[in-house]
């Protein structure tokens, strides 16, 4: 650990050899010292050198663009692979997409211009103050109707509270408080978007029992399927 | 202070309407 302990999915092939004239394009998303990024592995499968790259993004719901330029060596040899990481920013226009996290990419090199989608994991636009005050947290969570509170099951989870509340604070869901009511505990927990969408989060583990209870509320009922994904992600992984 | 234990209890009572029987 130490450098990177945000859950970071394995990297995927965003683009084919054979749809990208031989560019091919590895990737995944990360967090690191505040923002996310893009950690990608680019090869020159073609017989030609490679030069000229450069990112861009579709607008999309959480205001993604590049915090920087790519950076690729020029030329990428025929036969060359490169590992590049591409810090983000949430602070770009903002367009709703479908699903809420999908991301349009468009790369381009001196051979044409290429273009891919991909999901971004939600949990790496989870910011490092999402900690909410205990008092704000009460407030809120009596608030948020119970028609804005969805339940769902992470099986299969054989870690203590203790583990899971390290872990989950890791990914920046913190637990504002817990209880252990007759053997079971019940952690409180809330995280905030970088567009600052809270969410609140009770999680119910019982020692004998590997089937976690997760309740989310929010206002924002649009984010739950994506939240309950990375808590999935972050606590079986 | 008082309004620590205050929260404290507003957080075990949450808990506990909340528990499963």
């Amino acid at each position: 650990g130490g450098a990177s302990e945000v859950y970071t999915p394995p990297k995927q092939m965003w683009l084919p050899a054979s749809k990208g004239k031989g560019l091919e394009i590895l990737g995944t998303f990360s967090r690191k010292q505040g923002n996310p990024q893009m950690v990608m592995t680019f090869s020159n499968k073609a017989m030609q050198p490679m030069t000229g790259f450069a990112v861009q993004f579709n607008k999309n719901s959480f205001g993604l663009v590049p915090g920087s330029a790519l950076t690729i060596p020029s030329p990428l040899s025929p036969n060359q692979s490169i590992d590049t990481t591409l810090p983000l920013s949430a602070n770009g226009p903002i367009q709703r997409m479908d699903p809420l996290t999908n991301l349009q990419v468009a790369v381009k090199n001196c051979i044409d211009v290429f273009y891919f989608s991909t999901t971004v994991p939600i949990n790496v636009l989870f910011v490092e103050d999402g900690q909410m005050d205990r008092k704000v947290f009460l407030a809120t969570w009596k608030d948020i109707p119970s028609s804005n509170e969805v339940q769902s099951q992470i099986s299969n989870c054989n870690l203590s509270s203790e583990q899971a509340t390290s872990r989950l604070q890791r990914n920046n869901i913190f637990t504002v408080a817990n209880r252990n009511v007759d053997g079971q505990d019940m952690l409180y927990q809330s995280l905030r978007l970088t567009n600052n969408i809270w969410v609140l989060s009770e999680l119910k583990m019982n020692p004998d029992n590997p089937t976690v209870q997760l309740s989310l509320k929010t206002r924002a009922l649009d984010v739950i399927p994506s939240i309950q994904k990375a808590y999935n992600d972050i606590m079986l992984n | 202070e008082d309004d620590d234990g205050d929260l404290d209890d507003c957080f075990s009572k949450l808990a506990e309407s909340r528990s499963n029987p």
